[in-house]
């Protein structure tokens, strides 16, 4: 999955 | 975690907790668009569903409630509380005109096609335009005040900042989100005017007052 490295961001 | 990414944040929640104060100090609403309040109360509340599902850090709960709680409150504030100075005749954006192709456009563009990443992919498309109605209402009543237009900065800012961001990760750690990138390019183009005028006249001093 592409965006788990973006689940950080708010 | 970089530090345009945390000024980002800071920007946000400055922008968010600068329109709550102002409108608990003035006690009243006007000038600010209930519209783009709820846009935003939609987004947040479509994006953050993961506080059910997955946890991160601290950091990300605790910012993601109070986003969610002070977008709320602030919802609540103009709708009832001081609903009587809430100015509706000039609020007249036609907010459903962007969530309905927004919401078909989630469906239709997304990285999977899955419920929470769905709508989590709606969420981002709608709050790049989910300022439009105040933009609007400004632009028909032909001004702002002082403190609206730091709200208004503070909350352009940030996105512009998470852009940064974006380009320290491609650079940092190859990463990138396309569907991120260009609803965040979009988000900040839709407030340069207004940084124009922003830094040309409330730096300077002056009242925001745009021409017709």
């Amino acid at each position: 999955r592409i965006r788990t490295q973006l689940k950080d961001e708010l | 975690m970089n530090i345009f990414r945390l000024a980002g944040d800071i920007s946000h929640l400055l922008a968010i907790f600068i329109l709550l104060i102002k409108i608990w100090r003035s006690r009243s609403c006007a000038g600010i668009s209930g519209k783009s309040q709820v846009l935003f109360g939609m987004v947040f509340l479509t994006r953050y569903l993961d506080l059910f599902t997955s946890f991160i850090s601290v950091y990300n709960t605790v910012m993601k409630v109070i986003f969610i709680l002070a977008t709320l409150v602030t919802i609540y504030l103009v709708f009832f509380k001081f609903r009587a100075t809430y100015d509706s005749n000039n609020d007249t954006f036609r907010a459903e005109l962007l969530v309905i192709p927004i919401a078909g456009l989630a469906v239709l563009v997304n990285h999977e096609f899955s419920l929470f990443e769905i709508l989590w992919t709606f969420s981002i498309y709608l709050e790049s335009v989910s300022i439009m109605p105040q933009l609007y209402m400004i632009s028909k009543t032909g001004e702002a005040e002082t403190i609206t237009s730091h709200y208004l900065f503070a909350l352009g800012l940030y996105r512009g900042l998470y852009i940064v961001n974006w380009v320290w990760r491609y650079y940092t750690e190859q990463f990138y989100d396309w569907i991120a990138i260009v609803a965040g390019v979009v988000q900040t183009l839709l407030y340069c005017d207004f940084f124009y005028l922003y830094i040309t006249k409330v730096i300077k001093g002056k009242e925001m007052s745009l021409p017709a």
